[in-house]
């Protein structure tokens, strides 16, 4: 079943590309198996133009302010945020871990980079997400080739620029292969 | 084609001001 797709108001500010929220959260002790982080991840919702996305967004708890195991995640309209979805496979992420306090401005500068085409990479970018976890908070931006230097640079470069971030901040790219073959080091049977 | 590109402060703008219904 094909859902249908949003479109601007009239009137509004329209995006180059449909966005969707989804929110998930981990419940404590379950492992985070691809089956329940699928289960656990929930569609907020999707839009088209500038003014749908602040009424969402309005709404919308501060990734600061948010507890527990949480993330909130933006992606393209049609990609799911997992690793398996066919615009992610190939793909990887750069991963800022953050001091707590910080989140809540990151993540408003970075969506808004996203959503405003500031990346000037093409079609290479996915989403982003921001995970909430208890000593630290985490972002990250998700691109569907892990294998291109020259976009993984200009990502890097943008995050640097509309981040603001402090000089000591380190910056990690993680492709989502690697992300599947360390995360199933962690399981017991592994 | 076109990119519809919109920096921060515009962005920001569209939230003091919503469209008018």
């Amino acid at each position: 079943s094909k859902k249908k797709m949003v479109v601007p108001g009239a009137g509004e500010h329209p995006l180059q590309y449909n966005y969707t929220f989804w929110y998930s959260r981990r419940t404590p002790g379950r492992p985070a198996s691809t089956q329940s982080y699928e289960q656990n991840i929930k569609q907020i919702g999707s839009f088209a133009s500038v003014e749908q996305f602040w009424r969402f967004y309005s709404h919308m708890i501060r990734p600061g302010d948010l507890t527990g195991h949480s993330d909130f995640h933006l992606f393209k309209e049609g990609i799911k945020p997992m690793w398996e979805d066919d615009a992610n496979k190939m793909g990887g992420k750069w991963i800022i871990r953050l001091r707590k306090g910080l989140a809540s401005r990151c993540w408003e500068n970075l969506i808004l980079a996203m959503l405003g085409e500031q990346f000037m990479v093409g079609e290479e970018i996915c989403g982003a997400v921001v995970s909430v976890r208890f000593q630290e908070d985490i972002i990250s931006i998700w691109n569907k080739t892990a294998s291109d230097q020259a976009t993984t640079a200009r990502i890097r470069d943008t995050l640097r620029r509309v981040l603001n971030l402090p000089p000591n901040t380190i910056m990690e790219y993680k492709t989502h292969t690697d992300s599947i073959k360390y995360s199933l080091g962690r399981l017991p049977w592994a | 084609g076109t990119r519809i590109i919109y920096d921060r402060k515009f962005l920001l703008e569209c939230r003091r001001s919503p469209v008018a219904k």
